[in-house]
């Protein structure tokens, strides 16, 4: 029922309304506004006999053109907040498929959005993908950047190729990069970057908004090739829960380098039980 | 003796762009699934045979003894992403080790599932107490189709200065029950590399 920081003004820290919602974020002097929420596109449905009725399917993304359902909806759903000495997290249910864990580390200069999406229903017949959305102030003017398959971050401009005059039908999956680790915005003030664990599309469809998406369910076969519509299930028949993670970091081009390879190249855990003997035993 | 090459082949199989987008049929899915899972439960056998013979070593060097007890089987947890482990879970006594696979050193946040809020001690090699913390998992997280798991807390701790390319082992207990509060309490950290 209150707005609440995560972290400090000596990392990056959040600020979080009364209703979970993301409201701004800062790094010492630097501060954007920032505002993220949770949608679906539904998939276009075609016999595929001529591209404008094409499918949308495990090899295009292809929406139907509408503007995106919002599904985190902040006043539906549970919020749970918890702070100690080594990470401060904040809960949110929106539904009985969509949630997320906001967190920040004490010693960390990122944080955490952790999704939860999914099984996505499909009880209505419309195939769904989902994306999360982050909205800030920055005045990125067109620009946005993605990496090249971790390698160098190539400079995308909004509805425009540089080598051929572009006439953009589709403009939003028109507009969609891969994202491998990383997509990123800025201006002269500020740097807003989004690193991923994993493989995803994303773009910049209006200035200072970034958008990935983490997890889709289609009913129709795109004829490409695969034969079969992307609707996986497992669990008799129920469809597959996503869970992943975005680390946003805001200003420092540096710090994020050493991110993106501590993520990359994660720590491993392995664990012994060790019954009946103490530490000095074991030690 | 587990085999490497069950991981380097399933890794050179899912270089396919079908293993990364997903414009594979759903059988071939599981198929990479399958031959990925059991690339890593060979791997898990390999680090569990080093990881024996380095302490075996330095049991050996210090009372002459040589082998070490066939209990102590070190494992991995594929379902940490969900937060589930049955060894954190059923065990009230654990070893983690740390694996820092990068060149230089890593802090790494380590969050074991565990079963109640009960307070637990984990002390560095050198014995020392770490800070560490009680959250509930979230409800979200609990209630994915197929979780199997009794645990409804995360232990969280700093795995601090981890070696490049090397490891740290924590010895985790668990100690009697207690009210949230004391679980939430930190001690006090004054281990230094």
């Amino acid at each position: 029922g209150e707005k609440t920081v995560l972290g400090n003004h000596m990392s990056l820290s959040l600020t979080v309304d009364e209703n979970g919602a993301l409201s701004a974020a800062s790094f010492g002097d630097r501060s954007v506004s920032l505002k993220q929420d949770i949608y679906y596109y539904a998939g276009a449905v075609g016999d595929n006999r001529e591209f404008k009725n094409r499918s949308s399917g495990a090899y295009i993304f292809r929406p139907t053109g509408a503007e995106p359902i919002l599904l985190s909806d902040n006043t539906k759903g549970s919020v749970k907040q918890y702070k100690g000495p080594i990470v401060e997290e904040v809960q949110i249910i929106y539904s009985d498929w969509v949630s997320q864990t906001i967190r920040k580390y004490e010693d960390e200069q990122y944080a955490e959005v952790n999704w939860v999406i999914g099984p996505i229903p499909i009880y209505d017949n419309i195939g769904k993908e989902i994306i999360v959305r982050y909205d800030t102030d920055i005045k990125s003017d067109k620009v946005f950047y993605t990496d090249s398959n971790g390698r160098e971050m190539l400079k995308r401009v909004r509805d425009f190729r540089p080598t051929w005059q572009l006439q953009l039908t589709e403009k939003i999956s028109g507009n969609y990069y891969p994202v491998t680790s990383k997509i990123t915005i800025k201006d002269d003030k500020n740097q807003f970057s989004v690193l991923t664990d994993r493989a995803q599309g994303g773009s910049s469809l209006k200035d200072g908004q970034i958008e990935l998406m983490v997890h889709r369910r289609l009913l129709h076969d795109d004829a490409f090739g695969v034969g079969e519509a992307l609707n996986e299930t497992a669990f008799g028949g129920i469809g597959l829960v996503a869970a992943g993670t975005h680390y946003l970091t805001l200003g420092l081009p540096s710090a994020e380098k050493f991110l993106a390879q501590r993520k990359l190249m994660d720590s491993w855990i392995f664990l012994t039980p060790t019954p009946n003997i103490t530490f000095d035993q074991w030690q | 003796r587990g085999d490497l090459n069950a991981l380097r082949s399933a890794m050179g199989v899912l270089q396919h762009h079908d293993a990364i987008t997903g414009t594979e049929k759903q059988l071939v899915a599981f198929d990479y699934a399958r031959i990925l899972s059991e690339g890593i439960a060979q791997c898990e056998l390999v680090v569990d045979a080093a990881l024996r013979k380095i302490i075996t070593q330095k049991k050996a060097a210090k009372d002459g003894e040589s082998k070490l007890d066939d209990q102590f089987q070190t494992v991995t947890c594929p379902l940490l992403n969900i937060s589930q482990c049955a060894t954190t879970e059923d065990n009230k006594a654990f070893v983690v080790t740390v694996y820092n696979p990068l060149s230089k050193p890593v802090t790494h946040y380590v969050r074991l599932p565990v079963k109640d809020n009960l307070n637990y001690t984990v002390l560095c090699p050198m014995g020392k107490k770490q800070v560490t913390q009680l959250i509930p998992i979230s409800d979200g997280v609990k209630r994915i189709p197929g979780r199997a798991s009794k645990a409804g807390y995360e232990l969280v701790f700093r795995a601090k200065n981890l070696p490049p390319l090397g490891f740290r082992s924590y010895y985790v207990s668990q100690n009697a029950k207690t009210d949230e509060d004391s679980a939430f309490a930190a001690t006090q950290d004054n281990y230094v590399l």
